[in-house]
């Protein structure tokens, strides 16, 4: 059982991340529109990309206890975090059921952007491997705090406040797992498991961003 | 427009500002 404490805190985690999600209507522009130019694309998705980090700010900003932080502080979770949280804000998106129609056009238009499938194929992989987990939106929510509070990011000073109100979401993650998965005690573990697979795409998405600028 | 900025720019004005309109 959540304590009161916690349960408060998960509907103000829930509250803002249903807020702020990237709108249906630009998702569903990305996958129908008519086939674009590869520069078109490019435009496109970059703005898709900036569009995802406005919102993650937003998101991040009602997070209980984020506002205290050092301002330099709350800059270097933030930049440390945004590719991560990008990836698995995307992998919620993938495995939505309202996308669920879409998705094998949304692989295709993203197979065919001009990003080395060196890079795709990872990415896929991991949604479909996030898929595989059923996860219910509070685990998302509340992963995605966790990504966002991880107190080893360069630059942050103040490590020990971070570690904290990580730790606070990751008790509330904990028992939300075993609330939803009661038949699977491994299934907290797992999670945790997909967040050191995050770790690899954001080491490599400057890599990738710069072989789709080159093609 | 957007593409030509970085992504610690991106941050520092959303945290400035709100784009929930």
């Amino acid at each position: 059982e959540l304590t009161q404490e916690q349960m408060g805190l998960l509907q103000y985690v829930m509250d803002s991340h249903l807020k702020h999600r990237l709108p249906q209507s630009l998702a569903t522009r990305l996958i129908l529109q008519d086939d674009m130019g590869s520069d078109d694309n490019f435009v496109f998705l970059t703005e898709m990309a900036t569009r995802h980090v406005q919102i993650l700010v937003e998101f991040t900003k009602k997070l209980p206890g984020f506002q205290t932080l050092d301002h330099e502080d709350q800059i270097a979770l933030l930049k440390g975090s945004a590719v991560e949280a990008m990836f698995l804000r995307s992998a919620e998106l993938f495995n939505r059921k309202l996308l669920e129609r879409h998705t094998d056009i949304l692989e295709e238009r993203i197979r065919k952007s001009g990003i080395s499938h060196d890079y795709i194929n990872p990415m896929f992989n991991f949604y479909k491997s996030v898929g595989e987990l059923k996860m219910v939106e509070e685990e998302y929510a509340l992963l995605t705090a966790v990504v966002i509070l991880t107190p080893d990011r360069q630059y942050l000073k103040d490590k020990e406040s971070v570690e904290k109100l990580q730790e606070t979401f990751l008790h509330i993650l904990e028992k939300i797992c075993k609330r939803h998965h009661p038949d699977n005690p491994q299934h907290f573990a797992r999670l945790l498991g997909r967040l050191t697979e995050l770790r690899t795409f954001s080491h490599h998405h400057a890599d990738m961003l710069m072989s789709w600028r080159m093609n | 427009p957007a593409s030509n900025l970085g992504l610690e720019d991106i941050i520092r004005k959303a945290l400035m500002g709100n784009f929930d309109d």
